[in-house]
């Protein structure tokens, strides 16, 4: 579903070059639920903008679905990015124009779904989440985690086949990070692909591997613990 | 330094009205860590609000240095957010148009101190949470863990007797977590008080004593386990 090949990000150039990743090769196969954890600025959230066709590689390469991200077309991107990829936001980027309902909705009203069905989709999306109840609120009047937790449902409506989720439980008490955790690996135990950020060892043992990053590199790749 | 009595936080009216806290009555003295914990949505940010004078009861009162929040002005409110009380928010509020340092120096210029001692404060508050290479960067450069310790050495400079920490870590490694409550516990034994929001036991562990909120109620008040 996902393959790096010696990809690498510099940002800026010459003496203010930053190479905030690489080069990195990994794969991710379908079902396969990836974390990746590293110290602050390691390049994780780099990472999952290259995964995502957010962000393009300074060198080397990066395929989705087999295919390569810099040979799409911007409109074959903005399609892939709205259809197969689903985001967590480390800053969430809700809409704070729509409610909890309609950012939730949108991408699926994006895609061409019918306004009621993706409202339909959008509703369960959010019950899962244990906000059904909010799903009338803007985001500048909910809680943190309960924000993050939309940014969440969002990711999972429609038939994405690669979730990409950067540090997700990060606002949520414990008890609401396992509830979405279990979402995410149930989600990948169904065929989707993850790949999870974290910083949390506990969140990061419900994956099928862990790679370890520091300084841009790639530092370690071991299975996560069996359940 | 702060006190609560029967302070109470409802948002709304009528059949729209929803609780976010309270009735809360708690007591922090100077030189103390306080801790507070509960489920996302349980009250939390909206404590820390009216701690900081960011918010107002709707019923019952807050004072901050004996005084009672209600009877200030708004230009003595602003004095006070601007000398008396440090903030990291939840949602960072770093402004986008600033370096890292300018950040930073902001509410000591705002307070009126030179431009020159202003930066050179600012850039020892980077330097002491490993950012000083990074000082001249803007937020949008800067990885999510970065831009959080950005926010807290804003935090921490200038002449703070409280400050006010909603779930500072969050986008942290566990090393530079530790960096950080280390940082404000030292802040604690030199005098000052704070108010830490955490989803994190080991982080709640540096405090003198531990909150617990459900349903904006306090359900349990310990102290903390010794270090
Ligand atoms: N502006 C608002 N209007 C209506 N309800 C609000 C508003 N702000 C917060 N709330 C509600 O008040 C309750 C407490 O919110 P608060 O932000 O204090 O929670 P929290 O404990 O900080 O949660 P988290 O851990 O998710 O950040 C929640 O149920 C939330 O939905
Ligand atoms: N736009 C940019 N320009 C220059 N440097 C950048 C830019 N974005 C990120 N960086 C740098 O690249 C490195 C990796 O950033 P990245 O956001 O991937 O880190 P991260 O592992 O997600 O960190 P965190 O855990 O703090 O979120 C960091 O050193 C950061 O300062
Ligand atoms: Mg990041
Ligand atoms: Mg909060």
């Amino acid at each position: 579903i996902l393959r790096f090949e010696a990809a690498q990000r510099v940002y800026g150039s010459g003496e203010h070059a930053v190479t905030a990743l690489g080069p990195v090769s990994l794969t991710v196969g379908a079902g396969e639920l990836l974390a990746i954890m590293g110290p602050s600025g390691s390049g994780k959230s780099t990472l999952l903008g290259l995964a995502g066709a957010l962000d393009q590689p300074t060198a080397g390469r990066v395929l989705v679905q087999g295919r390569d991200l810099a040979a799409l077309s911007g409109h074959a991107l903005a399609a892939l990015r709205r259809r197969a990829v689903g985001y967590v936001f480390q800053d969430l980027n809700l809409l704070p124009g729509l409610t909890a309902l309609e950012n939730v909705a949108l991408p699926l009203e994006l895609d061409g779904v019918a306004l009621p069905e993706a409202r339909e989709v959008a509703r369960a999306a959010l019950e899962q989440v244990k906000l059904g109840g909010l799903a009338a609120r803007f985001p500048d009047d909910l809680s943190g985690g309960e924000q993050q937790r939309v940014a969440i449902a969002r990711a999972f409506v429609g038939p994405r086949v690669l979730l990409l989720a950067d540090e997700p439980t990060g606002a949520l008490d414990s008890v609401t990070g396992e509830l979405v955790l279990g979402q995410l690996r149930a989600a990948c135990d169904a065929g989707r692909s993850a790949v999870l950020v974290t910083h949390d060892a506990a969140h990061a043992a419900w994956a099928d591997r862990v790679l370890f990053l520091r300084d841009g590199r790639l530092v370690a790749d071991r299975p996560a613990a069996v359940r």
